[in-house]
């Protein structure tokens, strides 16, 4: 997955991200794809959750899970999560869950109560770093004022480390794929770098959705495991998806 | 460009999408948050019935690939159920709703759902 929240030179939050999925599930020699991925695609859906016939939040789905990956509330905040890898893993969280201990959130449970119930992106943030989870994860969340941006880095317990757009560094934006933004990406896995080299080059007098989507429509974030691309414009209310194909000669992630 | 990671130079005026990149828009649905949790995706599920069966289908084939006998499978469809009742409110009665629209068993929408936790596996 590739994640971005950038802020425009009007302070104007954009958020895009491309939801990379099905790695190792299984791969099609003929047609060089994932099988999971390809079956996704036909899943996704946009979905405008309403509550007393008002939008409470929207969100882009796979049909049939409930949970939340990537959602937008209106005018308040925008949120994406992407995979985090660590040996304390989802499958501890499991097990202590089987075993009674269940004062954890499942990842997407945590996603859905926060666009659900969060007022704020301050309250969103402080629910995304401080409550305890089964599985460790990096939430992206974007705000309605200028310098609200940023990665949350979670592991099951803590909060490790979060990344503020800060412009006055020309941190303009904040990216994240699916390693720890402080140490080096797997070298056979760096869509950090090229990603961040197309969005310096589209600098941030040029950002808009238009140009976040030409970053995530370049390989090797467009990708095998590319699903679907979802833009959001917090100050819009603006959530709008596209499924994704990525043409051969293509990464495989 | 041609090698591997094929890295591309940076795209540019790929938006509206269109071309070999976009394999077609999005569909929107409405979940009405006033709806018992076991209804809200009822008209959704309903739509979508055909490719949620295929999708559980291709994770039970990739599961019968590790495990031939089908232990594994008989395993999901016998223990998560249970978990479905663990699950806090509403997320659990909404998957069971889900199966029932969909027809698929209720661990295999368990399974679905709690996927990102196993596949840290």
């Amino acid at each position: 997955c590739t994640s971005v929240v950038a802020q425009d030179q009007k302070g104007n939050l954009i958020h895009g991200r491309n939801l990379d999925f099905g790695l190792f599930l299984g791969w099609d020699v003929k047609n060089k794809s994932w099988i999971i991925s390809e079956k996704l695609k036909p899943l996704v859906v946009n979905l405008d959750f309403r509550k007393n016939n008002k939008t409470v939040f929207k969100s882009t789905n796979f049909a049939g899970y409930v949970g939340m990956l990537t959602g937008i509330k209106p005018h308040v905040f925008t949120l994406t999560m992407n995979e985090r890898f660590s040996l304390d893993g989802g499958y501890i969280g499991i097990l202590e869950w089987i075993m009674g201990q269940r004062d954890g959130m499942w990842m997407s449970f945590l996603t859905r109560s926060v666009l659900e119930n969060a007022t704020s992106y301050k309250e969103a943030k402080n629910q995304l770093a401080l409550t305890k989870m089964l599985a460790p994860a990096y939430f992206i969340l974007g705000g309605n004022q200028p310098g609200e941006g940023c990665i949350i880095t979670r592991s099951r317990e803590l909060s490790i480390d979060v990344l503020d757009i800060d412009v006055k560094l020309d941190r303009w934006y904040v990216l994240e794929t699916n390693y720890d933004h402080w140490k080096e990406p797997f070298f056979l896995d760096d869509r950090r770098t090229p990603a961040m080299k197309c969005m310096n080059k589209t600098t941030q007098a040029n950002i808009s959705v238009k140009t976040l989507y030409d970053v995530l429509s370049t390989k090797p974030m467009l990708n095998k495991l590319t699903t679907y691309t979802t833009l959001m414009q917090v100050s819009e209310g603006k959530l709008e998806s596209f499924i994704r194909d990525c043409p051969n000669p293509c990464m495989p992630w | 460009q041609f090698v591997p990671p094929y890295t591309e130079d940076c795209r540019t005026g790929m938006y509206p999408p269109n071309g070999p990149t976009f394999r077609g828009p999005v569909s929107w649905y409405t979940i009405d948050l006033d709806l018992p949790p076991s209804k809200r995706w009822t008209a959704l599920i309903t739509d979508k019935k055909t490719e949620l069966a295929g999708m559980i289908q291709a994770i039970r084939d990739l599961a019968n690939a590790f495990v031939p006998s089908g232990r594994l499978i008989e395993l999901v469809d016998i223990m998560l159920p249970l978990m479905a009742d663990t699950l806090p409110s509403p997320f659990g009665e909404e998957i069971k709703g889900i199966a029932d629209a969909s027809g698929v068993p209720l661990g295999e929408v368990v399974l679905f759902n709690i996927f990102y936790e196993v596949f840290t596996v």
